[in-house]
C-alpha cells in the first residue's frame, strides 16, 4: 500500500473510499461503485483525513494513516462539509415522523 | 473545536436543565446498571461543570429530552453498528437527543477489572457522544475529547480547552467555572 500512488489499481482499495466516504471525506453521491484504482478523489480524501486528524500529509496509504484507520472511533462524519451529514439527514427524518 | 452545519444548540432559556433516560429494552448486562449510570452522571457532570446546563436522569424514556440505549447491528436510524471495535457509538446534534452505543463493545467502568484487550472505557466515550448532543462536532486535536478514534483501554474523559472553548461558544460559560485553562479574560457572562 505505501507504494500505491495514483493511477495504480489494488485489489481492496475501494474499502478504503468507502472509510473515507463514511466518515466524510470523499464526496461521492453513491457509497455503493467504489472502484479498486488509487485515483485523484482517494488521494484527496487521504490528504483531507490526514490534514484533519493530525497525520503527516503524504495522499498515500502509509502506515500511520492505516492504523488510524484501523482505531476504534465515533460513528459520526468528521468534517461539517460533506453534503451526506447523517446527523441532518436524520433530523429531516425524525421530523417528518 | 468544530460545529455541525448550522450551529445547531439547545434553544432553551439559561440557565437549562436537560433530562436524560436509559432504555431499558436496549441495555447491556456486562456492567451494572450502577456502574453505568455512575459513569454517565461523570461525564454530564464534565460538561454542566463548564456552561450554564444541567443534566438530570429520568425514568420516562419517551419523554426525556436525552435517550441513551446500547445496541447491536441495524437499529432503525440508517446507521448500524459493526461489532466489536470498529465504530463504537454515535449520536445526533440538538436536538434530537438520541445517544447509541454499540452493544457488541467489551465496555469498562474499571480496566483493574475488566481485563480484555479490546476493553473501551464507558466514561470517555460517553462524554464524548454528551459533546455531539450539545452540538460539537469532531475535533481534529487528538488531546480533546470531541476527538473522532479512541484506543482500546484508553480512557480520554477530562475536557481539554478546546471542548471547553467550543461549548462555551454555544451555551456561555457556567459562571461557577473556573479551571486550569481558564483566564480571568476569558470568563464570559451566560449569555449563550
Amino acid at each position: 500500500l505505501n507504494n500505491a500512488r495514483r493511477g495504480t489499481k489494488i485489489t481492496g482499495i475501494s474499502q478504503f473510499k468507502r472509510y473515507l466516504h463514511r466518515f466524510g471525506y470523499l464526496l461521492q453521491k453513491s457509497n455503493t461503485s467504489f472502484s479498486d484504482e488509487f485515483d485523484a478523489t482517494l488521494e484527496l480524501a487521504l490528504v483531507r483525513y490526514q490534514r484533519n486528524l493530525g497525520l503527516q500529509v503524504t495522499g498515500k496509504l502509509d502506515s500511520n494513516t492505516v492504523s488510524q484507520m484501523i482505531t476504534p472511533r465515533c460513528g459520526d462524519p468528521d468534517t461539517n462539509t460533506t453534503p451526506h451529514h447523517h446527523n441532518h439527514v436524520h433530523k429531516t427524518r425524525l421530523t417528518k415522523n | 473545536f468544530v460545529f455541525f452545519p448550522g450551529k445547531p444548540r439547545w434553544s432553551r432559556s439559561m440557565p437549562m436543565t436537560l433530562t436524560y433516560a436509559f432504555s431499558r429494552e436496549n441495555m447491556i448486562h456486562s456492567l451494572s446498571m450502577k456502574e453505568i449510570r455512575e459513569a454517565f452522571q461523570r461525564a454530564f457532570t464534565r460538561w454542566a461543570s463548564v456552561i450554564p446546563v444541567s443534566f438530570v436522569e429520568v425514568s420516562d424514556f419517551e419523554l426525556t429530552d436525552i435517550k441513551i440505549g446500547f445496541y447491536n447491528g441495524e437499529h432503525g436510524d440508517g446507521e448500524p453498528f459493526d461489532g466489536v471495535l470498529g465504530v463504537l457509538a454515535h449520536s445526533f446534534s440538538p436536538e434530537i437527543g438520541r445517544l447509541h452505543l454499540d452493544a457488541a463493545e467489551t465496555w469498562a467502568v474499571d480496566f483493574r477489572s475488566t481485563t480484555s484487550e479490546v476493553a473501551v472505557d464507558l466514561e470517555s466515550v460517553a462524554t464524548h457522544e454528551i459533546g455531539h448532543l450539545l452540538g460539537l462536532s469532531h475535533s481534529s486535536l487528538k488531546e480533546a475529547v470531541m476527538y473522532p478514534s479512541l484506543r482500546p483501554r484508553d480512557k480520554r474523559a477530562d475536557l481539554n480547552i478546546d471542548d471547553i472553548k467550543g461549548v462555551q461558544s454555544l451555551y456561555g460559560s457556567n459562571p461557577n467555572f473556573r479551571s486550569e485553562w481558564s483566564l480571568e479574560s476569558d470568563m464570559s457572562a451566560n449569555q449563550g
